[in-house]
C-alpha cells in the first residue's frame, strides 16, 4: 500500500 | 499594542473549533497586515494556514510585530464565553505575559473580559512554495465534508482523480468499494452548488481520510471549499473568509504502491 509522506519532504525551511 | 475587534466572536470560534483537533499549542503572529498562524500536526503530514486580514477587524491596530503563544484548548475554553454575535476585541500589550479577550452584547449592554495565559512557542514554520496547480476545484464545503466521511466509513485513504470531465473520490476497503464522481456543474440561481474545475493536466492522488474529514470541521465557515492539486505535492484544501482572509490547510499525499 502507499505510505504516507511528510510535508518536510516537500516544503523547505523558510 | 495589540487591539483588534471583530464584529461577530462567531468567526473566530469556527476558526478555533476547526483547527483545534489537530494543532495544540501554536503561535497568533500579529503584525500590521492581519493575523496569522501557522502550524503542523504532530506527525507533521498536516499544516494549517490561517490568515485573518487587518480588514477583517474593526478598528484594527498593531504597532509591533507580536507572537501570541496559544494554547488552542484553553482559549476554546475562554471563547466558549463568547455568544456567536458577540463582538469580539482581542488585546495585548507588546510584550504580553496575556491575551485580553472582551465579549460585547451590545443589546443587553454586558461586558465581559478574559485574560488568556500565553506561554512561549518555539514553532516550526515550514516555506511554503508558490505553486501552480495542475487541479483547481471549487464544490460546496458540505458535499466535500459528505463525501470524505462517507468513503471513510471503508476506507482509511481516498484517490482522487481529476479529469476535465469530473473529480472522482474512490476508495477500497475490507467491506467493498466505494466512489464518488463530481461533474463540473453550474447554478445561476445557486452558485454556492456549483462544482467548477479547472485544469492544466489530469491528476490522481491517495490520501488518508482522517485528516480530511478534520479539516472539513472549517465548512461552517465558507459555502464552497477550494481543492488545489498537482501530482506528487500536497494538497491544498481553501476555506475563504470575508475580507481576503482564509483559512488553509496542506496535507501530504500518499506515495507508492
Amino acid at each position: 500500500p502507499p505510505t504516507q509522506a511528510t510535508l518536510g519532504k516537500f516544503f523547505g525551511k523558510p | 499594542m495589540l487591539e483588534a475587534r471583530l464584529e461577530q466572536a462567531d468567526l473566530l470560534k469556527k476558526v478555533v473549533d476547526a483547527i483545534k483537533d489537530l494543532v495544540q499549542d501554536c503561535n497568533f503572529d500579529c503584525n500590521d497586515s492581519g493575523v496569522a498562524l501557522q502550524a503542523m500536526d504532530n506527525s507533521h503530514v498536516a499544516l494549517v494556514s490561517m490568515m485573518l486580514k487587518a480588514e477583517s477587524f474593526s478598528p484594527y491596530r498593531c504597532d509591533r510585530n507580536v507572537a501570541l503563544g496559544v494554547n488552542l484548548t484553553s482559549l476554546t475554553k475562554v471563547l466558549r464565553a463568547a455568544q456567536n454575535e458577540d463582538i469580539l476585541t482581542l488585546k495585548a500589550e507588546d510584550a504580553p505575559d496575556v491575551l485580553n479577550l472582551v465579549f460585547e452584547n451590545t443589546d443587553s449592554d454586558r461586558l465581559s473580559e478574559y485574560d488568556l495565559k500565553l506561554m512561549d512557542i518555539d514553532q516550526e514554520h515550514l516555506g511554503i512554495p508558490d505553486t501552480e496547480y495542475a487541479a483547481t476545484i471549487s464544490l460546496p464545503s458540505v458535499e466535500f465534508r459528505r463525501i470524505c466521511v462517507d468513503l471513510m466509513a471503508l476506507s482509511e485513504s481516498v484517490s482522487i482523480e481529476t479529469s476535465k470531465d469530473g473529480i472522482k473520490f474512490s476508495c477500497a476497503g475490507d467491506i467493498g468499494n466505494g466512489a464518488v464522481t463530481l461533474r463540473p456543474n453550474t447554478n445561476v440561481e445557486k452558485p454556492d452548488q456549483n462544482v467548477e474545475i479547472e485544469l492544466t493536466e489530469p491528476v490522481a492522488l491517495t490520501f488518508s481520510l482522517k485528516y480530511l474529514v478534520n479539516f472539513c470541521k472549517a465548512a461552517g465557515l465558507s459555502k464552497t471549499v477550494k481543492l488545489c492539486l498537482s501530482n506528487e505535492v500536497p494538497l491544498l484544501v481553501e476555506y475563504a473568509l470575508a475580507g481576503s482572509s482564509y483559512l488553509r490547510f496542506y496535507l501530504a499525499p500518499k506515495i507508492g504502491d
